[in-house]
């Protein structure tokens, strides 16, 4: 279940589409301050499911739509398609026939959220069930956002033993 | 269950303790339960001991060191039950030069397990990737992808991505 | 007083509002009171806008954004009332180099007022610095200061402190 | 009021006597992890009448003071001299007539505390009022602490009023 590729549109600054892939073992994602960097990762948070806005950095969940700049109107809708390699066989049974596995989170202004797995629609649990299995939640220690790593050390020890059930 | 639960703690805290000296060149480092008698609430605390110091207060750490202990934890998991990709944005800010050679050089040990997103602002954390993903806001507010640049090749063509 | 603090957040506002577009290279910023009727108990409120973006909530802002904020709402403070000497410890760890660059600008500009005593891991911060004070463990455990490097002087000179 | 000289000793893991001069307008302060960077702010903090040991890392008070090392036993005191140069005549009028003045805090393990200015025995209360007229009081802007300059941008509102009371 590695990414190999993200697909972003009208997804906080990335307002065009915009494709990344990653085929390497180790990847850097580099810029300047406030160029879009850390939405990459609150993109891959809400595709694989996230229900948070606040975790997002966001007041609401339409906060994640491209809100509009000098020179570009608001967009109606964010899209965001995790593909995944289902070589290594880690996704849970029902999807062994796949090599790929892309999952796909919408969301417009009017409200209307959409997920899709390999362009099925399909329903938020789906989405879950699809990740828990392989360690990867959103919850996990898979994802370690800004400024939260030392968090690790000074949560209190009733917090650090979710991180151990994860793992169990 | 109580029996799990027990498997993981004891698997992880096994890595906890061999990653911990690595990290901080010696000292030793590990994990406990805080109620051993009550495996479906106990907490657990981390014992943390740098080189030369004597055991320390979480919260007496420096910036750096609760950086270290924190990854130390999180790669100790990882050994356990390793996720299939690993996303890191900036964990490396506190840490002084040689700590970051330090980090990364694990973290490619650990590209046997997964795979490594890594948002970074750090050289040393540039210079030991793969692949280097440039973002930017040419036009104000529109974030765009620009270059790709891969590190085996010297010359780190920079392929402009449509 | 209620006349006191009108007086205070004007004048600190409207070097907010002069600092801003210096650290952020254009955008406005300033700062609102959140109860204009009740100026013993109103909140104060920051206001944000990046170049080229929108008005953005503070929550939503990246990193080295609301380090740039932050920092920009403590000189325009310094500006009103200057403090004798000012300690930043760390505080560029989420800049990128050209904001790094920005603010230790600021600062040289500001030793008008007052010394300033950084604490600092980044090299563009050290280079601009008058002197270097460095400290070690030597002795794990122990904290000495070891040497004093002038900038001026391009040898550097190590002068070992007793 | 700027900081001339900072003399610490038995403060945290500054056992033996050390002396920093501040004699420019930009000092760095640089050493690798854990060296004791961050614990010099804390001296000065402390020496500056900070009264909350939560403020400074350590549970109790007495955790100021050297604990012990590997080569070295624990300290019987802890005890931080900040001497200020007072040309600029910022200090209160009861010190007018000295051009320098030297701060120092003092603190044995059986917990008795000494504050001390230009070596007279004085109460909390005058530290707190040297400082108190001269806007460089521990609670102001003149000490950002590691870690905590994004606090000032995520804080309440209500939060950011006692800053500008701090410059009224
Ligand atoms: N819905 C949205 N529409 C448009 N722009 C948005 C939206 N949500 C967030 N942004 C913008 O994204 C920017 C933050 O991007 P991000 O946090 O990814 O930066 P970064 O590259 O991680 O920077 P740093 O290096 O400082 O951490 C903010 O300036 C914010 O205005
Ligand atoms: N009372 C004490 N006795 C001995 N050592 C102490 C005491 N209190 C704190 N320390 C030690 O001081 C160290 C932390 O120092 P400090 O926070 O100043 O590091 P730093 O140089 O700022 O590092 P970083 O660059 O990681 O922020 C800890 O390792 C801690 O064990
Ligand atoms: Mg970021
Ligand atoms: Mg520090």
């Amino acid at each position: 279940m590695k990414i190999r590729k993200l697909e972003l549109q009208g997804f906080k600054s990335f307002v065009d589409r915009t494709v990344l892939t990653f085929e390497h073992d180790v990847n850097a994602v580099v810029g300047p301050n406030g160029c879009g960097k850390s939405n990459t990762v609150d993109a891959i948070r809400w595709c694989m499911g996230e229900q948070s806005a606040r975790h997002l950095r966001g007041k609401s969940m339409d906060d994640v739509i491209f809100n509009g700049s000098d020179t570009r109107p608001q967009h109606p809708f964010a899209e965001v398609t995790l593909t995944f390699d289902n070589r290594d066989g880690l996704a849970p049974p029902e999807f062994a026939a796949y090599a790929e596995i892309a999952v796909t989170r919408k969301l417009t202004r009017d409200g209307n959220s959409e997920y899709l797995i390999n362009r099925t629609p399909v329903r938020l649990m789906d989405v879950t069930n699809l990740f828990l299995g392989s360690g990867a939640g959103t919850k996990a220690y898979s994802i370690v956002e800004q400024g939260r790593v030392g968090l690790i050390v000074t949560s209190k020890p009733e917090d650090r033993r979710a991180l151990l059930e994860e793992a169990a | 269950s109580r029996r799990r639960f027990r498997e993981t703690f004891d698997a992880v805290n096994a890595h906890f303790q061999e990653l911990f000296p690595r990290l901080f060149r010696g000292g030793k480092g590990m994990l406990q339960l805080t109620d051993d008698g009550d495996l479906l609430e106990t907490g657990v605390e981390i014992v943390a001991q740098p080189p030369g110091k004597k055991l320390i207060n979480l919260e007496a750490m420096s910036g750096g060191e609760k950086t270290l202990t924190a990854v130390t934890l999180l790669f100790a998991l990882f050994l356990h039950r390793p996720s299939p990709f690993c996303l890191l944005d900036e964990v490396e800010a506190a840490l002084d030069e040689a700590n970051v050679i330090r980090l990364v050089d694990l973290v490619r040990d650990l590209t046997k397990h997964s795979q490594f997103i890594l948002i970074t602002h750090n050289k040393r954390t540039m210079s030991m990737a793969d692949v280097l993903y440039g973002v930017t806001m040419q036009e104000p507010g529109v974030s765009k992808l620009v270059s790709v640049k891969l590190r085996q090749d010297e010359a780190l063509q920079t392929t402009a991505v449509a």
